[in-house]
């Protein structure tokens, strides 16, 4: 894997999360959600699915290491797909 | 291992293949080897066989492009995502698609893409793979570099592919083993025969083969230089490199050349200077400085513009004080203090390392920082001291760190 690289700032990480879970792991953004506490849940789920995938700790937080594994270059193809 | 849904798989062993176009980051020559030889890691474990055509349709057509390039999936620029493959069916399926904006080489070097590793991966996608969460698997979506001068599929890989197509059959001519790559001997450093004795000098007729890397927990085990790499440790031995990270409990393998290939193999030791994002690696009568994969501009320095009188040829070991900023450079029994605020070395030194840190004995091979320790690695043994009071603990086996 690569070395590590060095810390990013934490908007611009959320919507790299959005866009990485949308591509890989068939994240749905409800866009017009009137419940934001509900997106937000989707999308801890979608961390977890993926943390677990990677073997990380699972804890449904962008935290560092998620947010590492993410920027790792990688395949082009979902991890899953519904 | 894991397929798609509903385990899609060419219904014929003779695939066939067409490159589209090619990259030019590489020869043609280069990317139709890096190619053919991706294909000969599944056509040696499967009774599949691969056929390149030059016209017309394809089952397996391979392009590169950048940016949208007419399906679903465009690309997003150098780096995130490298490719991707469709899993078998008609049209565009089995199309493996590379992103024209990466670095595509040859061999593995930083900041370039192996294109035999990353095709390699996408051909799985074409007959029928789906990632797998394997750590180390070719079907692993992260791209690892890694040597591939003697690649074999993962385990994990063969099993996936063999659920699909079966293994190959008894009386397939081809060979069982991936066949041997094009040794780099032109981009080895002349330096490199130093690790082996003169007799083996490489000729035309002998390949050039480094030392095999011990086992992680062969007791016998030693290491030329530790340091810390951005919260990694990274233990060397002649050209191989054991990766420690806080995130897997893993050990991973790599060698010095996939990640600095300018650098020779065989460090005498190496530090970190944790602020600065910077480490130091030494050899001989040279030191490096490297941030991440550069290597810095006006290195190799020598070692005495440090501060060393010249009758220091070399250093055993050193570790960085994160607390103190200060690097304790070992030489014989010797060692130095070196103020990394002041870039100086220290009055009142070298002093005897038996003054300072009695019971490690010396000469010290390599040396380590963490969690409030020092780590002196002397031979397969490891001696942990704590660093306020410089006082022995204990005693453990050099590869205690690889869950040994």
């Amino acid at each position: 894997s690569a070395l590590p690289v060095a810390p990013k700032k934490e908007k611009e990480d959320v919507q790299f999360a959005k866009k990485y879970l949308e591509n890989f792991y068939d994240f749905k953004e409800e866009k017009h959600s009137l419940f934001k506490a509900k997106d937000l849940s989707l999308m801890a789920d979608k961390i977890r699915e993926m943390q677990s995938f990677f073997g990380l700790k699972v804890t449904g937080e962008l935290n560092h290491e998620t947010m590492d594994m993410m920027k790792q270059p990688r395949c082009g193809i979902p991890d899953i797909r519904s | 291992y894991s397929t798609f849904p509903h385990s899609p798989t060419w219904q014929k062993e003779d695939v066939t293949y067409r490159i589209l176009n090619y990259t030019p980051d590489m020869l043609q020559a280069d990317v139709e080897e890096a190619i053919a030889r991706a294909f000969q890691l599944w056509s040696s474990v499967t009774p599949l066989k691969f056929t390149r055509v030059y016209g017309g349709q394809a089952d397996i057509m391979i392009s590169f492009a950048a940016g949208f390039h007419g399906d679903f999936y465009s690309f997003d620029g150098p780096g995130g995502t490298l490719a991707h493959a469709y899993p078998p069916s008609s049209g565009i399926g089995g199309d493996a698609h590379f992103d024209e904006d990466e670095n595509w080489t040859k061999f593995t070097t930083y900041g370039g893409y192996n294109l035999f590793l990353v095709a390699a991966h996408e051909l799985g996608h074409s007959l029928g793979l789906s990632h797998s969460n394997v750590f180390g698997a070719l079907m692993y979506p992260i791209y690892m570099a890694r040597d591939t001068r003697d690649y074999q599929l993962h385990q994990d890989d063969i099993d996936g592919i063999q659920a699909l197509y079966g293994p190959p059959r008894e009386s397939s001519t081809l060979p069982t083993k991936p066949f041997p790559t094009q040794e780099p001997t032109e981009t080895i450093p002349a330096e490199a025969p130093t690790q082996m004795s003169p007799r083996e000098e490489p000729t035309e007729t002998t390949p050039f083969k480094p030392p095999q890397r011990p086992e992680d927990c062969d007791p016998h085990l030693t290491f030329d230089a530790i340091t810390t790499l951005r919260g990694e440790t990274l233990f060397f031995k002649d050209s191989y490199v054991w990766r420690k990270s806080p995130y897997f409990s893993e050990i991973e393998h790599d060698t010095i050349f996939s990640f600095w290939p300018s650098l020779i193999a065989g460090f005498d030791a190496a530090y970190e200077v944790d602020k600065r994002d910077r480490v130091l690696f030494f050899k001989d009568d040279q030191y490096w400085a490297v941030s991440g994969y550069n290597i810095e501009p006006g290195f190799p320095k020598p070692i005495h513009s440090l501060g060393f009188p010249t009758s220091v040829r070399k250093i055993d070991a050193a570790v960085h004080d994160q607390n103190t900023k200060r690097t304790y450079f070992f030489v014989g029994h010797k060692y130095w203090s070196f103020n990394e605020n002041t870039h100086s070395m220290e009055r009142g030194y070298p002093r005897k390392i038996a003054a300072d840190f009695p019971g490690i004995g010396y000469p010290i091979d390599a040396a380590l920082q963490k969690n409030g320790y020092f780590y002196f690695f002397r031979g397969s043994n490891q001696y942990e001291v704590d660093i306020k009071r410089k006082k022995l603990i204990r005693i453990m086996k050099s590869n205690s760190w690889f869950n040994c």
